[in-house]
């Protein structure tokens, strides 16, 4: 191929039985939304690193993906973002950890990969060098889903009642398992 | 987690990663996405990597960079070294997830270990491809 696009939207124990039509047609419009905007950038022209970071604005900006407004919830029941980016030709690398009011993370760490000497920028300090870029800053409640809020609260109960009962039952059940991915 | 790894005419490979990490996560966390060559990774002589998964296990399996290693050292193909790292080490490791990955010929590979993964991609012909599970 002279050029092409890839993009994944999480794994985990995804089953058709456990989603609905409406659900899973929601899923493939949104990542096909997706695809089609790198793809244009790419059939234009343009380069794959446009091409990775629009991509990707489309997914950080809908609640269906653990990125962007569809984050999960932490702990303390906020939402804390990680990105990174990184270029090919020269080995150029961007990320980001832990930053709670950056709309799409991916754009800050492009941000510290093209405007900083550094590779990895995190919590407050990720947030005011976004500020300093111009960068669009979001109240954290911009990243609440509900869903995703009653997802912690249900890990939340059951570590709880595992943690009554046997602690070594959490590896097996698969919401708390599911927990884990990214 | 999210993720794209994109070719372009000139033959730039780029690939990024975003995500929100585990639900429930505490004292500040930080999984593979934002850790250079474990969860993203990017080398126009071999290949663009994206992970989603369990970020520990990627992290100490350093899995993109690992996939890129063996094209580059071995001699691998992309579908060769994604197999390899994914279904044989991650996997041994005990870790969960999977990887989008382009390389330099424009070839296409998803792999991974779970029952399904979230993923699409386009070639230079236009077509299509969009799946969820296995």
């Amino acid at each position: 191929n002279e050029f092409a696009i890839v993009i994944h939207g999480g794994a985990g124990t995804i089953l058709k039985k456990n989603m609905t039509p409406e659900k899973e047609k929601a899923y493939q419009d949104k990542l096909e939304e997706a695809i089609k905007v790198g793809y244009n950038i790419l059939n234009n022209g343009g380069s794959s690193l446009d091409a990775v970071e629009k991509t990707i604005h489309v997914m950080e900006n809908s609640p269906l993906f653990n990125a962007g407004k569809g984050a999960v919830f932490t702990h303390d029941e906020t939402n804390e973002l990680d990105a990174s980016i990184m270029t090919g030709n020269d080995l150029n690398a961007g990320a980001v950890a832990g930053v709670k009011n950056v709309k799409n993370p991916i754009s800050l760490a492009r941000k510290i990969m093209e405007e900083s000497p550094h590779v990895l920028l995190s919590g407050n300090g990720a947030s005011v060098f976004a500020k300093e870029q111009g960068l669009e800053i979001v109240e954290p409640s911009y990243f609440y889903t509900e869903s995703r809020f009653k997802s912690l609260q249900r890990v939340k109960e059951k570590m709880k009642a595992e943690l009554d009962h046997n602690a070594k039952t959490a590896f097996y059940d698969s919401e708390i398992k599911n927990s884990k991915f990214g | 987690t999210v993720g794209c790894v994109a070719l372009d005419k000139n033959g730039n490979i780029t690939a990024g990663t975003s995500t929100g990490g585990m639900t429930n996560k505490r004292w500040n966390r930080i999984g593979d996405s934002p850790i250079i060559g474990a969860g993203t990774y990017a080398n126009n002589a071999t290949c663009g990597v994206s992970s989603t998964g369990w970020g520990e296990y990627f992290i100490r399996g350093m899995v993109a960079h690992d996939i890129s290693a063996l094209i580059d050292y071995k001699g691998s193909t992309l579908k060769e070294a994604s197999k390899e790292v994914i279904q044989n080490k991650l996997t041994k490791l005990g870790g969960t997830g999977g990887i989008v990955a382009i390389d330099k010929f424009g070839n296409i590979v998803y792999e991974f270990n779970t029952a399904g993964m979230y993923r699409a991609s386009m070639n230079d012909k236009g077509e299509l491809d969009v799946k969820i599970y296995k």
